[in-house]
Parts: structure tokens; sequence; C-alpha cells
């Protein structure tokens, strides 16, 4: 089993911890972007973590991915217990260190009774107000589909803290041995070393684990796409079960601008393809059969002329597109 | 961009995450100075755009036109940038990513 040592966890993981007086303190804006949960510390502490790497590069643990688990809890044989599932690792992660992280209730009789005082409980003070009482952390490791407790992977002593605060513990070892043996499924279980009356009331704070990574795949071409690009920007037919949940109601704002008008098309004008009647073997060329106002080439007008003629011209079918004399008589020849 | 040098070099280009729709998904950040680079890469091929000894290569036998058809050497990023993407996955877990090469820091002739 694991005694109850200071972890060894990256210095990243401490910071954000330690140096924070109040955890549940919001980092602005971003956190609250989480949607539900927001204001839980995994989301807090991942926020420091990501504002840390943005400020100063300074790599998370020496990795370049870091994963939050946050806790499940449910109630097994009258325990309280966490779990975790870790099945969103990535093969190609190479786990650097993983730290749990969970809130202590303070211990010690004054603020016991200071914690009375607040609860207005008037069977807290029942408790015994001698030595706090020495907790465990037990840590288990299950597959996915079986039902027993699962196999004991640490335990560790905890020393009680003077007041309430957040705690981290490294179980790197927990954590790599669990994956080994491909039990990606963590239950974490705070037990009193002597037995207290009635349920432990679980912290108001849900317990989170850490994981600190390398993802060998990372400098692989388009590894965005495999971790962000949910789903094909053109689905073609219905999107794929996992694509993002409301993808049909794509929040992006069109910036195509509508095309002006009908489109213009490149026939010549009075040269539509109308077909040629069937009749005579001999070949008649097609264009003198049509109508075409173009027909009878007439005398170059002078320039003066021609500008002003142009702008009628253009004025009184500006719908059509017109060519010079010169395109003409190319049309013609072909 | 009318107004922009022919010469390749970089480009500015801001990526909005909402505009490619992942933004329901990343956290932060919202968006991202990514740049691109374009430009042409002409014989002869001043400093600043550093070519490689091969696209130099390339750009003369291009201009001499010994081989038809050769094509003038393409203007891609040289040096780059990681960016850190904080991110729900599947399981609405938050994820901390730092992804290299998205952002282009200079372009050069290759």
């Amino acid at each position: 089993s694991h005694r109850a040592t200071a972890w060894p966890a990256p210095q990243s993981s401490a910071d954000g911890l330690v140096e924070d007086k109040d955890p549940q303190r919001s980092p602005g804006d971003a956190a609250t972007a989480l949607g539900p949960g927001a204001q839980d510390m995994v989301a807090v502490h991942m926020f420091r973590l990501y504002e840390k790497y943005s400020r100063r590069g300074a790599r998370p643990g020496g990795g370049n991915t870091v994963r939050s688990f946050r806790a499940r809890l449910e109630v097994v044989d009258q325990k309280a217990l966490y779990f975790f599932n870790l099945t969103s690792m990535q093969d190609s992660e190479m786990i650097l260190a993983a730290t749990f992280h969970f809130y202590s209730e303070p211990w010690w009789p004054w603020a016991r009774e200071a914690l009375c005082k607040r609860s207005k409980n008037a069977s807290c003070r029942l408790f015994s107000t001698g030595l706090p009482a020495r907790h465990h952390l037990l840590f288990h490791s299950l597959s996915q589909n079986t039902a027993t407790q699962g196999l004991l992977r640490g335990a560790m002593a905890l020393a009680p803290p003077p007041r309430g605060l957040w705690q981290t513990k490294d179980i790197s070892p927990i954590v790599k041995a669990a994956r080994r043996d491909g039990e990606l499924l963590l239950s974490a279980q705070l037990e009193a070393a002597k037995k207290e009356p009635g349920v432990r009331r679980p912290s108001p704070h849900a317990p989170y684990i850490l994981i600190y990574a390398n993802d060998l795949a990372i400098s692989e071409p388009n590894s965005v796409a495999v971790t962000l690009q949910r789903y094909d920007p053109f689905p073609a037919g219905d999107p794929e079960p996992g694509a993002a949940p409301n993808s049909s109601a794509d929040p992006r704002v069109r910036r195509a601008t509508q095309a002006s008008g009908p489109l213009q098309d490149n026939e010549l004008p009075g040269l539509d393809e109308r077909r040629v009647p069937a009749h005579g073997a001999q070949h008649h060329h097609e264009y003198e059969l049509w109508p075409s106002p173009f027909q009878a080439l007439k005398t170059r007008p002078a320039r003066k002329e021609r500008r002003r003629k142009g702008q009628d011209l253009f004025v009184a079918s500006s719908q059509v597109l017109n060519f010079d004399e010169k395109t003409m008589q190319k049309a013609r020849r072909k | 961009q009318w107004n922009e040098p022919r010469i390749c070099s970089r480009r500015y280009l801001k990526v909005d995450f909402a505009d490619i729709g992942w933004n329901e998904w990343i956290i932060s950040p919202k968006s991202f100075d990514a740049y691109y680079c374009a430009g042409a890469c002409e014989f002869p091929m001043p400093k600043i755009v550093r070519p490689s000894n091969h696209a130099t290569i390339q750009s003369i036998v291009r201009a001499v036109g010994i081989v038809p058809g050769i094509p003038e050497p393409c203007c891609i990023p040289d040096k780059m940038n990681s960016l850190g993407v904080l991110f729900l996955d599947e399981n609405q877990n938050v994820v901390l990513k730092v992804y290299p090469n998205m952002s282009v820091e200079t372009c050069a002739c290759r």
C-alpha cells in the first residue's frame, strides 16, 4: 500500500492548487464557457493550466496533453464511491503522471466547532472531539462491465489537514498499472480508519483526476482533426452518430453574397442552338437559317457615332450580351 | 489583399472556430491568428524568400527552359508555432492539448 507521502506530482498541478486560497474562485469568462459545472474545480484547474501554457509556453507536466476526469458518485454497500471513466484516453497518449485531487473537510475541534456552528446541526457536536480520525484513500480498478468491486490498486493513509483545503495525491503507478491491465474504470473511496456511525457525507466538492500525457501522434499530419473534427464539414446524407449534437442547426453566419440577378450565359445573342430542320443531305450553314438581328452586316459608323450607338444599343438591349463586329465575323465563320 | 506583395510572403488570416463549427466543444481560444503563405517564387529568387537549394536549382531549370513544364517552386510555411487548445472530449471532460504547426511564423520557397 502507499504511505501518505507528499506526492511528487508535476509542479504545474501543485501550483494551481496550493496557491489557490479560494478554490472556487472562477478565472473569468472562459471557465464559465464550459456550461454546466462551469465553476467546478476541475474546470478552474484546467483553465489555469491552459493560461500558463498560453502565456509562458509552460508545457503542462512536460507533455502535450492533460486530460481531466470528473467523478461519478455512487453509494455501494453504504459506502460513497467515486468512479472515474478513463476510456477517453487514446492509445497514442503515453502517461507521464496522474494526480488525484480531493477536498478535505477540517478535522480539528475548533474548526469542527466552527463547522457545527455554521451547520446548526445538534448531532454535529456528537462526534468525538479527540484526535481527528485518520482516513484511508482506497483505489480499485475494474474493466468496463464487471459488477465486482474490482482489484485493489492502492491505499493511502491521509493526514487530516488543519483546515478544509484541496489536496493532491500522485496516483501515477495506480493509473499506469490499471491501464496496462486494460481496466479503465477506477473507483476511489475515502474510508475512515475507525468506523464512524452512518455513511460519511460525500464532500460537496467532487474529486477529480488529471492525467498528464505525451501524445505521440500529435505531430502526425492532421492530428488536430483526429480530436477536434467531430463531423465531416460537408456531411453526405445524415451525419454520423457521433456528429456534433446539433450540427444541422449550423450556428455559423453565412458570408456568401447572393448571386446578383439571373446568371448571364456566354452564348452569342441570336445565335442560339436551335435545331436545324431535318431535310436534304446537303449541308446548310446553320447560321443562315437563324433569324438574327446581326445578319445584315452594317457599315462601321464613325467612332463618335458608334460610341453613342453603342450606348443606345446597350441601353436598348442591356439584358443581352453585345459583341463587336470582329467577334461576330469570327462567330459567323465558325 | 489587393495591395499584398507579389512575392512569397506571410499573409494575415484569423481563424474563428465558430466559422468551422468547432466552437461547441472548444472552450479556448475562440479564435487565433493562423496566417497563410502566398506569392510568387520567380527566378531570380531574393534571399527574403529563403529558398532551399533544390528550389534554387528548380527555379533556374525552369527559367532556362531546359525541361518543359517545370513549375516554379511553391510558397509554403517555413517556421510554424504550436497552439494550446482547451476543449471538451466526448465524455464532456475538459482536455488541454498543445497542437504543433497551427500558425505560420515565416514562409519560404520550396
